[in-house]
């Protein structure tokens, strides 16, 4: 595993341990997209199919549980929590997310791998990972005051996609074998979506003043 | 193992 790879597990994880520190410990989730958490529940849960069947290595496995259980977690506390489901803000999270899922589903179906139920699970959750965030990024836009934990959270998941481009470029030049064009065309289309986050993150961050996202 | 993929990215 190289260095890119690993930063960007870790990112993926700080993204996930401040959105739960948020909702864990202030308990609250406002400015958080239960779609787009919903969203995420289900792209683990297809992603990681092969769980038991198929051993990587004992990081990859506690990750994949890691990422499983934090996901379902979040949605039950933004969906069942006394409080912190008070603190949703459903009337600005409107993204029709349920449209997503075919789409994505019609296209494993057609692009994949190799035609089995594994391969195809995989390659929607790829396809489905790629939108997820579009639900986050729609509630961020019409959210009057970002706190910083929602701006982090948002901010660490985009780094995640960035560093993974990272370690395909690498893996590309020093594995000879390391081709996965599916992931890399989803993989950028995922981190273009984040351009204009960044953007206004960074200038924010540079300004030192209140992120805020046009509408 | 020609039949599966590998996949060991998260």
């Amino acid at each position: 595993m190289n260095a890119f790879r690993l930063a960007g597990d870790m990112t993926h994880l700080l993204s996930v341990v401040v959105l739960l520190l948020k909702i864990h410990t202030i308990k609250s989730c406002a400015g958080i997209s239960l779609k787009t958490q919903e969203l995420y529940a289900l792209v683990f849960a297809a992603r990681y199919l092969d769980l038991f069947i198929h051993f990587i290595s004992l990081y990859n496995t506690v990750m994949k549980l890691v990422f499983l259980a934090s996901s379902f977690s979040i949605v039950w506390y933004m969906r069942r929590h006394k409080i912190v489901r008070r603190t949703y803000d459903k009337d600005h999270d409107t993204f029709r997310h349920h449209f997503l899922v075919l789409p994505c589903l019609a296209l494993a179906l057609l692009i994949n791998e190799r035609f089995t139920f594994r391969e195809v699970m995989w390659a929607f959750s790829i396809y489905l990972e790629a939108v997820a965030i579009l639900p986050q990024l729609v509630l961020l836009q019409r959210t009057r005051n970002i706190d910083n934990l929602t701006g982090q959270y948002v901010f660490f998941l985009g780094a995640y996609r960035v560093l993974y481009i990272l370690n395909w470029i690498y893996r590309y030049f020093t594995e000879p074998h390391f081709v996965h064009w599916i992931s890399w065309v989803a993989g950028i289309v995922q981190t273009l979506l984040y351009a204009d986050f960044f953007y206004y993150y960074i200038m924010s961050w540079k300004n030192n003043v209140k992120l805020e996202l046009p509408a | 193992n020609a039949d599966t993929v590998e996949h060991d990215e998260l």
